[in-house]
């Protein structure tokens, strides 16, 4: 795993902004907290709803804010 | 297909275990997908 | 809280079904199930999703399967 999602589970995800999530840059994150997802939590809820089908949610993430593959994997 | 924006969130889930589609509950944050999958399974 | 909300956050949430949060009992519990809801972490997701505000998940949990206001709050 990558740094970034190191530092991230390193401790409590409170509410940390989306960009701190592994995969989402500064592009991505601003299509998602336009789309109301500015918290990591809210992503977590979503991936949670989609109950934690990684296929869905990856879908999910390239359909709403054009992430591509590697990001949405992230 | 246009009419899957008018059925229910019940008819949204029959629909998707009709097709065969994997799917959780359909709420405001997951219906636009489940949507998109049965037009793509519809077509 | 009440002790079966206690028993609920004493471990992790894992697979528990929706039954094991505090509020849902068999009837709520059924209805969650079959719009589903079957996991405890499908429903925190929700939470999560309505931003962890209290009075919109309250409202939605009546909506979708006639809680009332003591069983929501729980």
């Amino acid at each position: 795993t990558s740094q970034k999602h190191r530092d991230f589970v390193a401790e409590p995800m409170a509410e940390k902004p989306v960009t701190a999530l592994a995969g989402i840059g500064d592009v991505l994150g601003k299509k998602l907290e336009e789309l109301g997802f500015d918290k990591a939590y809210v992503v977590l809820g979503q991936f949670l709803v989609l109950k934690k089908d990684v296929e869905l949610f990856t879908e999910w993430l390239k359909d709403i804010c054009g992430a591509n593959s590697r990001q949405a994997a992230s | 297909m246009s009419t899957l924006s008018t059925k229910s969130d019940h008819e949204i889930s029959e629909l998707l275990d009709d097709y065969g589609i994997k799917h959780g509950p359909i709420v405001g944050s997951t219906r636009t997908l489940y949507e998109k999958k049965l037009k793509e399974a519809m077509a």
